[in-house]
């Protein structure tokens, strides 16, 4: 339910002056998502591959990350969307541990890492905050996740 | 850190106390930047810097998207943000997995309209999508860097989530990487130091992604044979933004086969 408090919080005028927030005085309530934009969204291709391509050849850190309990975005469509890429791989799928237990799973391609959070739904962070925090660590010293 | 701030002329856009918060070792920064001045769009962040000790951190910006989710919603709220706050809506607690114990974490509220963000040009809330909202995202970064010029040449990453968001579609990140490295093409040391992107439970290509969740459904027990089927003949070569009739029918009889359920974690209970 945290989106409820955050709805009440963000909504509070005293919190929307500490943040500088609301300086025009919108008269509309501060909701954590907007179902007008959501609605009536444009232009929207039907694939970033392209994108990958371009920005794996220039170099670039890129990982992708997944909670495999996301029914939303699911592990599956993430797996079929990178072998799409259609990379050679330099590590294969292994398990990656925290404190001896297993946080997840992890391949790493040539130009992307692929990493899986087990148990974690869509907000990796909000379900499995530990395990997203060492990902995070992790993807900031371009290291693979630990694998013992 | 004030005196820094007053020095940067960033004294007004200091947080200096949160309603509520608990006792900090770090300091933030949120406001606004006009990325379009003659539509009158301000884009709204909020900035919540590392420890003093853990300086120079990398700077990383967050993307939530939706589209049109907040980024102080999700992620500043209840993902990697330095405190959650409590069921009383009134008083936060500290995340002891905050993401800014090893980097400066700049959320953005992208596009306008979305959370503090807004338009002085209200058919912009009719007529948004991935272009502008890339474009006025990278506007707001270069603008963004002129403010806080401690930031120029530090390592720079952007992270996000989904459509950088919460529903079915996700593009904001690699789109925003994209200009921000074509931007930096042939310049020596560029002030936005651009080193890579992470991103999570991402949609990223309608075809595969339709053919993976379908195919998750099923093997997860919330679907029928029957309806896999037909999702898979009437989705597949569909757009995940814009499905055609025979694609939303299929995704309509799948949402009554699934029940009361939240489909973004399958075994957390519901929110009643």
């Amino acid at each position: 339910c945290t989106e409820r408090y955050s709805t009440e919080y963000y909504n509070r005028p005293e919190v929307q002056r500490a943040l500088h927030a609301n300086v025009t005085g919108i008269n509309y309530t501060w909701a954590t998502c907007s179902d007008i934009l959501n609605d009536n969204w444009r232009d929207s291709p039907r694939s970033v591959l392209p994108i990958y391509h371009e920005l794996i050849a220039a170099g670039l850190r890129i990982w992708v990350f997944s909670g495999d309990t996301d029914a939303v975005v699911p592990l599956t469509a993430t797996r079929y969307s990178i072998d799409a890429l259609g990379l050679p791989t330099t590590v294969s799928w292994y398990p990656w541990y925290d404190a001896m237990k297993v946080g997840g799973w992890s391949q790493v391609y040539k130009g992307l890492s692929l990493v899986t959070v087990r148990g974690a739904g869509h907000e990796v962070p909000l379900h499995r905050p530990r395990q997203a925090l060492i990902l995070f660590k992790h993807f900031l010293q371009g290291k693979p996740m630990p694998d013992a | 850190s004030a005196a820094a701030a007053a020095a940067s002329g960033l004294a007004g856009e200091r947080v200096t106390y949160l309603p509520g918060q608990p006792p900090v070792d770090f300091d933030m920064y949120s406001g606004y930047v006009t990325v379009d001045k003659r539509a009158g769009r301000s884009l709204f962040y909020w900035l919540q810097e590392a420890p003093a000790a853990a300086q120079p951190a990398p700077l990383v910006l967050w993307l939530n998207g939706g589209p049109g989710c907040s980024s102080v919603a999700y992620g500043a709220s209840e993902e990697l943000g330095a405190f959650r706050i409590r069921p009383d809506g009134a008083t936060l607690f500290l995340n002891d997995y905050r993401w800014n114990k090893v980097a400066n974490i700049l959320f953005l509220d992208s596009p306008a309209g979305v959370g503090f963000s807004y338009t002085n040009t209200t058919s912009d809330l009719y007529d948004s999508g991935d272009k502008r909202t890339a474009h006025d995202s990278y506007k707001f970064l270069v603008k963004w860097f002129e403010k806080f010029p401690q930031y120029k040449y530090r390592d720079f990453y952007i992270a996000g989530e989904s459509y950088a968001g919460i529903t079915l579609l996700w593009h904001y990140v690699p789109q925003l990487s994209q200009l921000v490295y074509r931007n930096n093409k042939g310049v020596k040391e560029p002030l936005i130091n651009f080193k890579g992107f992470m991103v999570g439970n991402a949609v990223t290509d309608d075809y595969h992604d339709y053919i993976g969740t379908f195919e998750y459904w099923w093997n997860h027990g919330i679907i029928s044979d029957g309806t896999y089927r037909l999702l898979n003949a009437s989705c597949v070569h569909d757009s995940g933004e814009h499905p055609a009739p025979a694609c939303l029918a299929a995704l309509n009889a799948s949402t009554v086969e699934q029940g009361d359920i939240d489909m973004y974690s399958l075994y957390t209970p519901t929110c009643n």
